[in-house]
């Protein structure tokens, strides 16, 4: 079960795009699932210990902008990150 | 739409019109200069990470989807163009347009010592999807939020990092109300497991005029999301988890009651579900088509299992009798 708390600890949030975003236009359904593997575990990834997590959020936003998604919120933990999307 | 990022491995779940595939070149332009990350083939001149999936339901309005994301044909080109030795399905009838594509890669070789150590539990992967349409409608007007958004656009500036007043953003906050009412935010019975409250965090969002979409995580690894487009008429649900229901909930639960607690909050009209596993073995096969043979409520119009390599795949598709 989920406190009140969840609506307080995010580790990004864009208060300007909750506010202002309309998904009139939001007619589809069924999503688009994309997931990559890029090693097989954790313990595989390479080089000086960098990972996806390192990737800085402004880069995600350009990426997901190809995507015509925008970032709403984040909740992160010690094992991985959450990102809530427009659309 | 939701995305998850965890050390290796990525999920991007987009809803509407999104084009979801366009960003491939980007991104692996992207891990090479930030991460070093080379995925490059070189003599096939294309990218080669050890895992890809691709999926999705025949969509409702293909015509409006943007550019090669119209039609299956043209989306699995993209990907083979960009990816080494991919293949790809469709799952269930094709002229019935309720129907479900994959495309999956062949898993990247590793050489023996590496798979030697893979075969640690911690390599165990499920994906547990349930796919809703012909929502009830007294379901959907939980999802529907009459909020307003604001006519006027907020000072423009850098999304801010965590403040104090993220209570007061309305989308979440609704998004967060619509989530206890529903009771979604006890899908799996977590706190029973092993005698501890295992971590959970939420996130959800009502969009305006209608919508809903949350991303729980579950012990801090695992995560579920919920996307719901209630609107009279092709109103549609999903869920997609990857929490591995008998470790979480120390063997007291299984993924046919996780079913029935996603189905009794839509009651749709029609769903399908798809269910990946590493093993065959795993007890949930076998207890999803037990609950195709006995439900009272639906009755299960195909069932598929294919055997992908290294994944096993159950697809049943129900309508409501």
């Amino acid at each position: 079960t989920i406190s009140i708390t969840e609506l307080t600890n995010h580790s990004y949030i864009d208060h300007q795009l909750s506010a202002t975003l309309d998904s009139t236009e939001a007619f589809e359904g069924p999503e688009k699932l994309l997931e990559i593997w890029f090693f097989p575990h954790v313990g595989k990834v390479p080089g000086e210990g960098k990972t996806l997590r390192d990737v800085p959020v402004e880069t995600w936003v350009s990426i997901l902008q190809l995507v015509k998604c925008e970032v709403l919120s984040i909740k992160s933990t010690p094992e991985m990150d959450a990102f809530l999307l427009s659309e | 739409s939701s995305m998850f990022i965890y050390p290796h491995r990525m999920t991007l779940k987009t809803c509407g019109t999104t084009t979801t595939l366009f960003c491939l070149p980007r991104l692996f332009e992207i891990l090479h200069e930030l991460l070093g990350w080379d995925f490059r083939n070189e003599e096939e001149g294309k990218f080669e990470p050890f895992k890809v999936f691709y999926s999705r339901r025949a969509f409702m309005f293909p015509s409006k989807q943007k550019s090669i994301h119209r039609n299956w044909g043209d989306e699995v080109d993209y990907l083979n163009a960009f990816f080494c030795s991919g293949k790809s399905y469709v799952v269930g009838r094709f002229d019935d347009r309720k129907h479900w594509n994959l495309y999956v890669t062949d898993t990247k070789e590793q050489d023996e010592q590496v798979a030697a150590v893979e075969e640690s539990p911690a390599v165990e992967d499920e994906t547990f999807e349930i796919l809703m349409t012909g929502l009830d409608p007294e379901c959907t007007e939980q999802f529907v939020s009459h909020r307003q958004v604001s006519a006027e656009p907020q000072p423009l500036g850098q999304p801010q990092e965590r403040t104090n007043d993220d209570a007061d953003d309305d989308g979440h906050l609704l998004g967060y109300s619509m989530t206890r009412k529903t009771g979604l935010d006890n899908v799996y019975n977590t706190a029973s497991a092993n005698s501890r409250d295992a971590e959970f965090h939420h996130d959800a969002f009502a969009f305006s005029p209608c919508g809903y979409s949350s991303n729980m995580i579950v012990d801090n690894h695992y995560y579920y999301t919920l996307h719901v487009t209630p609107e009279k008429g092709w109103s549609y649900a999903s869920f997609e988890s990857n929490v591995p229901v008998s470790e979480i909930s120390n063997d007291r639960q299984d993924n046919v009651d996780v079913l029935r607690k996603v189905l009794n909050v839509f009651r749709p009209r029609e769903f399908c579900l798809t269910f990946f596993a590493k093993s065959a073995g795993n007890k949930n096969f076998d207890s999803l088509q037990q609950f195709a043979s006995k439900s009272r409520l639906y009755e299960k119009k195909e069932r598929i299992i294919y055997d992908l390599e290294d994944y096993q795949l159950l697809y049943i598709r129900f309508e409501r009798k």
